[in-house]
């Protein structure tokens, strides 16, 4: 039946690129990657993910603080790529249209 | 997606939503609700997927309460634009910002309304005054049209799906005419968190794709209750 999602903190004083690591210690980082990967290979052909990779180095320039730096914080913690990670969290910005 | 913004005839403001996409059984393992805190304290509540950094639902304690709502419009290659060229926020970021910034309803309608975003969408405010509850139908640069509660002119909710709200849903989608039949069967009296929370559960309003359902109340902060939905229609 309908059920309650589990319900986390996540402190603003910690570092962006850490601040996510505290909820993502609840999760199989394989099925979460394996997850992941279902939707995004759903959405976006596998060609795109190199080319958007391509930012990773440039991720400051693009996005702003403290967004960049999360996301950053976010694959490197999940084992995902920049390209992947960016890729999964402009999903709606991609396919609204 | 359904998102409806309601007042009671005390004055109470109650804010539910379905969030509906796609890939539910992924997705639903992923749902989660965040408290965002600084120096101790709850700052905004929201609830997301797991790795996906941006909001489509919160809550500002004792301020306002947001969701976003899917309005596809446009090319593609315009939200690329905006994205890389114009550096403009995507929508979802948008929530998150305005959540920690705005310090009341207005300022968080005006942040909502005027920010440049990456691509459309239906913003959804409440607040915690009477008639504090609007629609905000957004393109990228600016509002297309800002729909307040008019509970002077009997018009106590509001319902947004993915449709611009002066124009009729297709019928095969129509998730808008199932949520107003039963707001107005539940009538402006009897309005709470619960029997929100029922007119979000009846049939095509909530169906197979929705993931989950949030009922909030900004004035009653500790309210704030997501379920992810498997029982769907």
């Amino acid at each position: 039946g309908d059920y309650p999602p589990p319900r986390f903190a996540l402190s603003l004083d910690t570092a962006p690129e850490q601040r996510w690591d505290e909820v993502l210690k609840h999760y199989n980082r394989t099925e979460l990657r394996r997850a992941l990967r279902l939707v995004m290979s759903s959405l976006v052909p596998e060609w795109v993910i190199p080319i958007i990779s391509t930012i990773g180095p440039e991720l400051d320039e693009f996005f702003p603080y403290p967004y960049s730096a999360e996301l950053r914080g976010v694959c490197k913690a999940i084992g995902i790529s920049i390209g992947e990670g960016i890729l999964l969290n402009f999903v709606y910005e991609a396919t609204a249209f | 997606c359904t998102s409806i913004v309601a007042q009671d005839t005390k004055g109470n403001i109650y804010h539910g939503r379905n969030l509906d996409y796609s890939f539910g059984e992924s997705l639903r393992k992923l749902i989660v609700e965040l408290q965002f805190e600084a120096n101790g304290q709850i700052i905004y509540t929201g609830t997301t997927a797991v790795g996906y950094l941006g909001l489509w639902t919160g809550q500002r304690p004792n301020k306002f309460t947001i969701s976003g709502n899917e309005r596809d419009k446009g090319h593609w290659w315009r939200n690329a634009i905006a994205a890389f060229w114009k550096r403009s926020s995507p929508v979802s970021w948008l929530i998150r910002d305005t959540l920690l910034e705005a310090e009341n309803f207005e300022a968080a309608k005006w942040k909502l309304a005027k920010s440049p975003i990456i691509a459309d969408v239906y913003y959804i405010l409440g607040g915690v005054n009477p008639n504090e509850g609007v629609v905000i139908t957004r393109n990228r640069d600016g509002p297309v049209d800002i729909w307040p509660l008019m509970t002077v002119i009997k018009q106590w909710y509001r319902v947004e799906t993915n449709y611009d709200h002066w124009t009729t849903p297709p019928p095969s989608c129509d998730r808008r005419t199932p949520a107003i039949k039963a707001l107005n069967a539940t009538g402006q009296d009897k309005i709470n968190l619960d029997t929100l929370f029922h007119v979000l559960s009846v049939n095509r309003t909530l169906n197979n794709s929705t993931i989950y359902t949030t009922v909030m109340s900004a004035a009653q902060p500790d309210k704030y209750r997501t379920s992810v939905r498997t029982c769907n229609r």
